[in-house]
């Protein structure tokens, strides 16, 4: 059955809904067939894909009870990549949740039977977070079987690393997710010629040896010019840094995974 | 009596706090006595300027019944600049508050009476709020006179214009707070040599023709190093292209606000 990869960092703007896309796009390439889900109200995966964020049309739903997730996927003009788009309304699990046992597992229930019966034979399964810890990426990171954390290579980005590996250690001792692993940090927006992003990296190494990808993703225009074409960077400029970053990305996670 | 100014927007890492601290370096510096309040739970505004995030050291108090705003302000050593720090249950507010009645005008009753007193005769009082829409964003929005709207140069940050512009509408019809107004949009992290910031700027005083500042906040990594010192620009390198413009920004401000 799949691996269920969720993106998440509670710092904002560091590359975590460009990573969900790209790599997905980028598995997808590699034959492994992918899902992305879009979790995020602002839904930035959802019209980087050149979707429209619909009413009706993301997990709020069957997080609420109603529906299903197999009923939520649809296609995205790529093969092999489907997709379960965002809403505005997701901004309201936020709440709405808070008000309910059993608060954190509801994602986890919700993709429970996708995952078994499995309809389009998936590799990958990736989660794209907002900007925050609460009940939402709570509950992504509690579906997930692992994490992938983008890092920007800037000094404020790397306050917030201790935070959300505590986070990960607390769900699983509460047991909300006992077999959650750390998939790996992912260097992003890296540019060799500034000193301020040979220091983060080098300290993050410092404190986090094992956990740190090989790939780096680099920092490219191209990336920030792709979304306003709904064009992944494959499609915009296959030949970009940042576009043979994500492949190879894509290779390390389908030999660690066996995907 | 002091301008509140509400510095929001839910996209991540469009330097909201960058711009929160360096403004209000920079008005402290223009003789405008001016609080800094870090409503973020990831606390980047407490440690840009060196400070530390202490537990029961932030707003979570009051907003909770206990406690007054007034008791915890604190020095930053800066003349003319004062600081509500952050700490890491503020996360809590998001979902404690939902369980109450009210909940939107909390932060307005708690900022009430240190507004009436005023006992450092401010003219300012700076909100950084985190990325997201939730109730913290809200009850900011809800206690402020008026938002400033910071916003990356890139095209993933224009999606979410209009969601954070409906919000500001939709608190003055509630009678959440009937005269929050839009201070202006602020233009971030531009690049005179990218096509992509040409084409946002454009965009952007095309559809809010009079509301984008004046002044625009160039990309320059000095603005990203120096909180890596806990200092703001105006300290780490005051003729630099950023801190000539947070001046400005300042002067901007100052003038349309009379302070
Ligand atoms: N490697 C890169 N090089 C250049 N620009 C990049 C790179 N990765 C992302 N960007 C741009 O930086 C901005 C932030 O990236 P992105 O929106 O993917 O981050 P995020 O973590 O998903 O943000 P949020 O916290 O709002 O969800 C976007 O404008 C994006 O186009
Ligand atoms: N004008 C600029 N030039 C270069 N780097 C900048 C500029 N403004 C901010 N930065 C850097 O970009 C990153 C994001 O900025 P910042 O953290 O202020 O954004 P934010 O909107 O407060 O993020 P969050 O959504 O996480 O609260 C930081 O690493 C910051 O140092
Ligand atoms: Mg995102
Ligand atoms: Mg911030």
């Amino acid at each position: 059955s799949a691996q269920v990869l969720a993106i998440a960092n509670q710092k904002g703007g560091v590359g975590k809904t460009t990573t969900a896309v790209n790599l997905a796009a980028a598995l997808a390439e590699a034959k492994v067939p992918t899902l992305l889900i879009d979790m995020d109200p602002q839904g930035n995966a959802t019209s980087m894909l050149g979707l429209e964020r619909t009413d009706g049309a993301s997990l709020y739903g069957p997080m609420n009870g109603e529906g299903i997730a197999r009923d939520k996927i649809i296609e995205t003009g790529r093969k092999g990549l489907w997709m379960i788009p965002a809403e505005v309304d997701l901004a309201a699990l936020e709440t709405e949740m808070a008000r309910r046992d059993n608060y954190l597992r509801q994602m986890k229930q919700v993709l429970g039977p996708l995952r078994e019966t499995d309809p389009f034979h998936l590799g990958m399964i990736i989660i794209d977070c907002p900007p925050a810890l609460g009940l939402i990426s709570m509950n992504c990171l509690g579906a997930a079987d692992s994490l992938l954390i983008t890092l920007q290579t800037e000094y404020l980005a790397m306050e917030g690393l201790g935070q959300i590996l505590s986070v990960l250690d607390q769900l699983r001792e509460a047991g909300v997710n006992d077999h959650l692993e750390l998939a790996g940090v992912l260097m992003t927006m890296y540019d060799k010629r500034m000193r301020l992003s040979q220091e983060v990296v080098a300290q993050v190494k410092e404190h986090l040896p094992d956990s740190v990808f090989k790939t780096m993703i680099p920092r490219s225009v191209r990336l920030a010019e792709a979304p306003s074409f709904g064009q992944t960077i494959l499609e915009y400029d296959r030949w970009n840094p940042g576009a043979r970053a994500y492949k190879k990305l894509a290779k390390e996670l389908i030999e660690k995974y066996s995907l």
